[in-house]
């Protein structure tokens, strides 16, 4: 926010103290997210299985499909590779400020595949269908 | 490659579900892709002639890669029973569809006709159960024809394929002309007809499908028995037995129902 005015310039001069040790606060801040790397927002292996659901009297293929999911943490700062949207970048800005008021941004797919899959209806007729957003392909944080 | 990663591979349900949750978690996944209710198919030969021609279909999308839109790993599912029956312009068609289907012969048996009397089969295919808003792109007739010892190196049959417009208990069907086309004794692999046009018509009004009808002629004009020729009716071997397939477009955004 913007500071009120020259009547408070002795104000502003203790707050000008109180906004730099902001600064080295949201700084060192920084510094420890930008070392965390190991709970970055990625993407994860995970592997559905149509065999373990007992289904492989109807469905001919596949037998499961690696579909991955998406974890890890949105913070400050946000790399390249977290594939964040500017909004993204801002929310992190804001949660860095305000943490308990506006949580972080969220790990989620930003980019999916489709599958296909074959098998028998009720009447032994073979369907082949494509399924679309079923496999993460990129992860991201919004 | 999750085939070899134990870790990654192993059960993906980790723990003992409930009969509640099972039944929910499967419900889930058969909102997901549009199905009211677990399949429960009577027939279980996936060596058939049908699901292995839909086999061949699905290891060409499995086999396109990543740039085509579908992720690895897909181990493709290879047949056993030689090189594919798929042809290049199935791929095409695939290439345009969202959805193949292949339909089941629902005439249990091949009439026999007297000599004098005009041979022909007779094939039925239910397409009554297309999800809504799937238009059909392409669709063919298979069937198959062996090699025939009998018959002389160049002698030739006359193969047409009709739609049945209308049944008469009294005399032969009002039919219409799909295909024809000339044929060797000795030629042997799959016959395709295109029957894309009758397909649609039969989609769109269910009470007209009638099914279709070959008939086999000789150089001659006479009617033959197709069984002599070597087409493969209702007697013969499982992975040869005809059937119709139909590549689908979506015309509609499918919605998932309310929970």
């Amino acid at each position: 926010s913007a500071p009120a005015g020259t009547k408070q310039r002795n104000a502003n001069r203790s707050k000008g103290a109180n906004k730099s040790q902001e600064a080295l606060r949201v700084a060192n801040v920084a510094e420890n997210s930008s070392a965390d790397q190991k709970q970055a927002c990625k993407k994860h292996e995970l592997y559905v299985s149509f065999r373990d659901l007992g289904w492989q009297d109807w469905i001919i293929a596949p037998e499961g499909y690696a579909a991955y999911y998406c974890e890890g943490e949105c913070a400050f700062p946000l790399n390249s590779y977290m594939n964040a949207t500017n909004h993204a970048i801002v929310q992190t800005l804001v949660h860095l400020i305000n943490p308990d008021t506006i949580p972080k941004p969220c790990c989620a797919p930003t980019q999916l595949h489709a599958i296909s899959v074959l098998y028998f209806d009720d009447s032994s007729n073979v369907i082949l269908k494509k399924y679309r957003n079923m496999v993460v392909r990129a992860c991201g944080c919004h | 490659n999750f085939t070899l990663d134990n870790e990654v591979h192993s059960s993906f349900i980790h723990r003992r579900l409930k009969s509640q949750e099972r039944r929910e978690m499967q419900r889930e996944i058969l909102s997901i892709l549009g199905l009211p209710h677990r399949p429960r198919p009577h027939l279980h030969g996936k060596h058939n002639a049908a699901p292995m021609f839909m086999l061949d279909l699905y290891n060409a999308m499995s086999t396109e890669g990543e740039e085509d839109g579908y992720s690895y790993p897909y181990k493709p599912v290879f047949t056993t029973q030689g090189p594919p029956i798929a042809t290049l312009q199935d791929n095409n068609f695939l290439n345009d569809a969202d959805m193949v289907m292949s339909f089941v012969n629902l005439v249990e048996h091949d009439k026999e006709f007297l000599p004098v009397r005009r041979h022909h089969r007779e094939f039925r295919f239910d397409l009554s159960r297309i999800p809504e808003g799937e238009a059909v792109t392409a669709a063919e007739f298979r069937i198959y024809k062996d090699f025939v010892h009998e018959r002389f190196d160049n002698e030739t049959f006359r193969i047409s394929v009709y739609q049945v417009l209308e049944e008469h208990s009294d005399r032969e069907s009002d039919l219409f002309l799909l295909d024809s086309r000339v044929i060797w004794a000795a030629e042997e692999g799959w016959l395709v007809f295109d029957v894309t046009v009758t397909s649609n018509h039969w989609v769109i009004n269910p009470g007209r499908n009638l099914g279709l009808q070959l008939a086999l002629e000789s150089t001659t004009g006479e009617s033959v028995n197709p069984r002599v020729a070597g087409l493969i009716g209702r007697s013969g071997p499982q992975n040869k037995q005809p059937f119709m397939v139909a590549f689908f477009k979506a015309t509609e955004v499918h919605l998932r129902s309310i929970r």
